[in-house]
């Protein structure tokens, strides 16, 4: 099974 | 005091069509070099990013940076108000709380203005990595379009894979297996009908139907759509709003777990 990443684990708050 | 006039007020129609289903509030940051916008869908998997250039309007004017919080869904449907081939006019006051659009014949017979009311908007704004993607793949956005909606009734998400035969897009559930190969084109009458592929190493991820099929709401856009992708990063669709900036939407891939 594979599992949705979410986008704040490739890019930082500002 | 903020004026923005585009005589092809259609792009602006279209660029709210791109993002109305993924986006229900967001920001317009403007500043004299144009107005971008960038927010995250709800479920913070997904993350759209506007550009519109100040020079790819006939008239703009910014005095000072505003940011104006609007509900995406009432500037939907008061730019739905405006012909196809009307000229938009955007209107703000230095610190208003409303903004006015103008609609215009371009006949000059009939003008409409609607005014909506902006929205407070604590939005954070994330840093996106320059990134060298290992796969560059340009097709048409509506070739594009058709492949995921087709996919979409296999399963929750599409395997993209590229290799330097092509790329290849599939899905698996409970009726089967789809599998659907592009190899880029030998050599076309248009260019916005070609396939090409820039791939420095063959990658392949997995992403949600559903949201991959948001992104193609911006179809009406763009000829061509780029998809961008490398190893365990977000993938990147683009689509061009005329030459006057982008509208670029970036989705997690699925792990696993």
């Amino acid at each position: 099974m594979s599992k949705q990443a979410s986008i704040l684990s490739f890019f930082n708050r500002r | 005091m903020f004026e923005a006039r585009l005589v092809q007020g259609n792009l602006l129609k279209k660029v709210l069509e791109s993002l109305k289903d993924l986006l229900t509030e967001a920001s317009w940051d403007c500043a004299d070099t144009g107005i971008q916008l960038q927010a995250m869908d709800n479920s913070h998997v997904s993350l759209v990013s506007v550009q519109l250039r100040a020079d790819g309007f006939d008239k703009f004017r910014c005095d000072r940076q505003l940011s104006m919080g609007m509900n995406l869904t009432s500037m939907s449907k008061i730019l739905r108000c405006a012909a196809n081939d009307d000229i938009i006019t955007i209107k703000a006051q230095d610190q208003a709380d409303n903004v006015t659009f103008v609609f215009e014949s371009p006949n000059q017979e009939k003008v409409a203005d609607y005014e909506m009311k902006l929205m407070n908007l604590d939005q954070e704004h994330l840093g996106i990595p320059e990134t060298d993607y290992a796969a560059v793949i340009k097709l048409p956005a509506a070739e594009f379009q058709r492949i995921i909606k087709d996919l979409s009734q296999f399963g929750e998400s599409v395997v993209i894979s590229c290799t330097k035969e092509g790329v290849k897009f599939s899905a698996a559930g409970d009726i089967g297996v789809g599998n659907i190969k592009l190899a880029q084109t030998a050599s076309v009458d248009k260019e916005e009908e070609a396939v090409t592929i820039e791939m420095q190493e063959p990658v392949t991820l997995t992403f949600a139907c559903r949201y991959l099929n948001m992104f193609t709401k911006a179809t009406c856009l763009a000829p061509q759509v780029t998809l961008s992708m490398s190893p365990e990063v977000p993938l990147v669709v683009e689509y061009k709003i005329g030459d006057m900036g982008h509208v670029r939407y970036y989705l997690a891939p699925k792990i696993e777990d």
